[in-house]
């Protein structure tokens, strides 16, 4: 599906269905009139998309899709989805780990030192240990594989990826993330191909871990 | 079920982080 | 896909791919010598299922899938998964819609009325209003649906139901639910379907708000 992507910039979700497309072939074109906190409180948006979050995807026959994890579905191709339902299954639980087990430690840990939010120490040190265990399953699971899901890149790997990427950039510092080689690898991997790499730009791997900023 | 739904890893924050990111994102843009 | 679902009873999440497999015929079997707290925590769990959640999945043929969703979508069916990549997507929004615009609210809400959480005035009162935004939002698109993508019931419907079941059980008393009424005529007509009654047993609307117990 081609379309419209409604979004600020930066924003790893939209990642997820713009890195999807640069693998299917999908023309999506991100508005760039779209004001965040304007355009997505107007009427004619909140007629589209009636809880007036992004990203939010307008196909180009008219279909109104919200949630990341559903546009970069519909903009996808066969292998990206999962060629089987078996495989799609996959999938669907990859992009659900990443955002029940990894998504609201990482939002914890890092947006306090993005100044998002304020910082809550017990909150963090519990983020902390909540994403040494995703890293640990995902790092397992990788042990013997290139992918998440079957043989080629797949929405599993892109959503996982896109949601570890504040943690990668912010906080895994070298020593944290030591433990973790095959997700390490497979993370590496993936930000550095170049379909990946025309949507987040020039990825640089923590060197410190940041702290609460003020 | 009351007691497993007890041990049931829920984000009950998520309003708060959603609040946070929307007004720092909402800010930066405008 | 066939296979054994371990679980704790009266799991909702449990019961989406209970439903689904009423639909697709799928042979689901709940593992009766599962133990919660128990079984999940054994070394011989941990290495098909490493984060030791339910509910969890592994078919007859040996593959291990966590993450209710992606359990529902692999005993499901192409009517219940979405026939074009378009419908899928749709389902795959409405999973998420679920898991992100009514769970955590249900769960702040409904807890403490179960006696498993402190109330808290605040975060309750935020909570009613989520799920209200999220009631509208169902409701307007139910308007002139009977289904929430295509003609005929899907995954979004069943994962959206299941996860309502609480809030339609203890909280959503006649008066707070009369404005949306395709969501409760929708509602109402799923949970009384042969098919899901055969997983949820009879289902009781909410007559009266609960309140917090002490």
């Amino acid at each position: 599906a081609s379309g419209t992507l409604y979004t600020y910039p930066e924003n790893f979700r939209a990642f997820k269905a713009l890195i999807a497309a640069q693998y299917s072939g999908a023309k999506v074109t991100v508005d760039s009139s779209f004001v965040f906190g304007e355009t997505n409180k107007s009427d004619a948006f909140l007629k589209k998309f009636p809880l007036g979050k992004v990203p939010a995807f307008e196909s180009t026959d008219g279909k109104c899709i919200f949630e990341s994890n559903a546009i970069a579905w519909a903009v996808a191709n066969e292998q990206l989805r999962g060629k089987s339902p078996m495989d799609q299954a996959q999938v669907v639980s990859w992009m659900n780990f990443a955002d029940n087990e990894i998504l609201p430690a990482s939002c914890t840990w890092v947006f306090p030192c993005l100044g998002i939010m304020q910082f809550n120490k017990g909150n963090t040190e519990r983020a902390k240990e909540d994403i040494k265990k995703a890293l640990a399953a995902l790092n397992s699971h990788l042990l013997s594989r290139t992918y998440l899901v079957g043989e080629r890149i797949s929405l599993a790997d892109i959503t996982v990826c896109c949601t570890l990427l504040h943690l990668y950039q912010y906080v895994l510092e070298p020593s944290f993330r030591k433990p973790y080689q095959n997700a390490n690898r497979w993370f590496t991997t993936l930000v550095n191909q170049p379909q990946v790499k025309s949507v987040i730009g020039e990825f640089k791997l923590c060197e410190k871990m940041a702290q609460f900023d003020n | 079920m009351a007691l497993e739904l007890a041990q049931e890893n829920i984000w009950f924050d998520k309003w708060r982080v959603d609040d946070a990111e929307r007004e720092f994102y909402e800010n930066k843009s405008m």
